[in-house]
């Protein structure tokens, strides 16, 4: 690994060590390698996306690294939302009753 | 409308965060902490109430998938009241569980509640008189949100597609220390000016945030704050004596 670790992008293992230090943090440990580098994408994407979000806040917001920093928008309004709702929708209608519910035996 | 209030700082009002995990039911944690904050305000009696009894009880069964407040308050009149936390606890898994509400002791219960005019000095005013609410706002910037004032448009954060709802429980503006500190002493539009700001309580734990709230800018409607005002009521119209937030 520190072989080829020495080819890469300085930013790229700057990035890494940012990401380790995310891992520790947060306890993360993620399933394989693919699922791995999966997730050090995201987290790249968000951390740009905080660097622009920053800039474009008009008030004094500071954004960055958080617990969700490895999770895409999607995963994160899933996950942590009150429900997905389409633009136009009434929340009512948007509700979904019972069917996708998993129900241990 | 005073220039400035928290509810935070009267005494038994600032419960513990809330952590909903990968639960849906923010909407159930805005609700139990209205009812929580209004029952210390009104009655002076510290309670924390049952959020799984609001997940299990829902009229569709199936708290963690999703919600709104107004589901949440519905459940509380048909059971008409909460047990505690105490008894009934947070357990946050997406199976389903039946509602066990006969079982427990009610600790606390509501009259009714109402949605308040989509107008934040509205907002402002009922927040000051009569203790917390809750608000839903389009949740897009907190994904990577640490601390400051989010000052959004509707361009960065859409007020029409809100997704995740909170506890509103207090206003006020930012010093000027504060706009140097947070943008390193290059304020891009009025260097003095301060900024005024809500306050809002999330479910995602301590650890995120501001010690677990969030400020959002007041004014604005930024991220859709004005949408859907929602609270509780703990007493009957006209029979209260007012209150006054610290």
């Amino acid at each position: 690994d520190s072989l080829w670790e020495k080819d890469l992008d300085p930013d790229l293992l700057k990035l890494k060590q940012v990401f380790e230090l995310f891992r520790a943090q947060y306890d993360r440990s993620y399933s394989n390698p693919k699922e791995y580098a999966r997730r050090l994408e995201i987290f790249a994407h968000n951390l740009a996306q905080a660097r622009k979000m920053e800039a474009e806040d008009l008030g004094t917001a500071e954004f960055g690294m958080t617990p969700f920093s490895d999770l895409t928008e999607e995963e994160f309004e899933q996950l942590h939302g009150h429900q997905k709702i389409t633009p136009g929708e009434t929340p009512g209608v948007g509700i979904k009753v019972g069917s996708e519910v998993m129900v241990e035996s | 409308v005073p220039p400035s209030c928290d509810w935070r700082k009267l005494k038994g009002v600032k419960s513990p965060i809330k952590q909903q995990g990968n639960c849906n039911c923010c909407w159930a944690m805005a609700a139990a902490g209205n009812i929580e904050a209004l029952w210390c305000i009104r009655y002076n009696r510290s309670v924390q109430v049952s959020v799984q009894e609001l997940l299990d009880c829902n009229r569709c069964g199936d708290g963690c998938k999703g919600g709104f407040v107004w589901d949440a308050f519905i459940t509380v009149l048909n059971n008409s009241g909460l047990a505690s936390e105490k008894d009934y606890p947070f357990r946050g898994s997406l199976k389903r569980h039946k509602c066990l509400a006969n079982n427990y002791k009610k600790v606390a219960w509501i009259q009714d509640f109402i949605m308040l005019q989509n107008n934040e000095q509205t907002i402002a005013q009922y927040l000051a008189t009569h203790g917390p609410i809750t608000v839903t706002i389009n949740m897009k910037l907190l994904q990577q949100y640490k601390k400051g004032v989010i000052k959004a448009t509707p361009a960065t954060c859409d007020p029409y597609l809100v997704n995740h709802s909170v506890l509103l429980v207090g206003f006020g503006k930012t010093n000027s220390t504060e706009r140097r500190r947070a943008k390193g002493g290059h304020s891009r539009l009025h260097p003095h000016r301060p900024i005024p700001y809500w306050i809002l309580k999330n479910s995602w734990g301590a650890e995120w945030g501001e010690e677990g709230y969030f400020r959002l800018h007041r004014g604005s409607n930024t991220c859709g704050i004005t949408k859907f005002p929602l609270t509780a009521r703990v007493d009957l119209q006209g029979k209260k004596a007012p209150v006054s937030c610290p």
